[in-house]
């Protein structure tokens, strides 16, 4: 049986606000390690990859492999009903009909207890390879997500251009163009501003702007986020959770003109 | 108009 408690709902609930738009339906597949999704929207052009590993939860137990079926729908109306700093306990038994789910304030004695209806998915898995990005860009989550709203209003389509000079972000649009061009900067009051940019060779690629909008719901779970970036592959937009844990974006690219 | 690929075409289903 799986039994995973999480020290406040808002963790959770910020995971599934960040993906309910690209996905409807996902397995979470509960084993030892912890609690991990796979899933492609509709298109097949972004998929999410989400680990919760198991030192995130305190405590969890998860004897075998269970995956539970989810509408994220449905879980974000019992999601809901949780408050923010609320403690949240997911139980399932090993061939679950339902989720149940707790939420405990930590300050009065209220508990709340909610069952959601799980569903078979038969869910395509892709796997994905380890891979040594040409570029990788750590940067605050909140700048690319401005970068990204900014561009959206311009353009469908950005450009994502790192060479040593930096990182371009560029778009075409009907109105005109525009562009945003970041350098690696430190900055010594608050590291968390700091812009950093690896790169082993230089590398531009065409992205949705669409779909990075929607990558950017995340950002309110960290800080930073790192966008990894080789040419011809998907891009990587990753988000770190506390414990080692992650929310990841990939994106394919647009090709040719 | 750049063309839209699909996740297939890089990762490998399992």
């Amino acid at each position: 049986m799986l039994e995973a408690r999480l020290e406040q709902a808002n963790l959770l609930k910020k995971v599934v606000d960040s993906i309910t738009n690209l996905v409807q339906d996902c397995n979470f597949d509960c084993n030892d390690s912890g609690i991990a999704l796979q899933a492609m929207d509709n298109s097949h052009v972004a998929l999410v990859a989400m680990m919760l590993r198991s030192d995130a939860f305190s405590p969890f137990r998860c004897d075998r492999n269970i995956a539970l079926g989810i509408n994220l729908t449905s879980l974000t109306k019992v999601l809901r009903c949780a408050q923010n700093e609320d403690i949240l306990t997911l139980k399932a038994e090993d061939a679950p009909d339902v989720v149940n789910l707790v939420f405990e304030s930590a300050e009065s004695d209220r508990l709340s207890e909610y069952d959601i209806k799980l569903m078979d998915i038969d869910q395509e898995h892709l796997g994905i390879p380890d891979t040594e990005y040409a570029a990788s860009i750590t940067m605050p989550s909140a700048e690319f997500q401005r970068i990204t709203r900014d561009l959206l209003a311009l353009s469908e389509s950005v450009s994502i251009e790192c060479t040593k000079e930096g990182v371009k972000f560029s778009c075409q649009g009907d109105i005109g163009s525009g562009s945003v061009t970041l350098r690696s900067h430190t900055n010594v009051d608050n590291e968390d501003r700091n812009v950093s940019i690896d790169l082993s060779e230089p590398v531009s690629l065409m992205f949705s702007l669409k779909y990075l909008s929607n990558f950017c719901k995340a950002s309110g779970l960290s800080s930073r986020v790192k966008l990894s970036l080789s040419n011809e592959v998907p891009l990587l937009v990753e988000y770190a959770l506390p414990s080692n844990s992650f929310l990841r974006f990939y994106l394919a690219p647009k090709i040719g003109d | 108009t750049a063309q839209q690929s699909r996740l297939e075409g890089f990762f490998k289903a399992v």
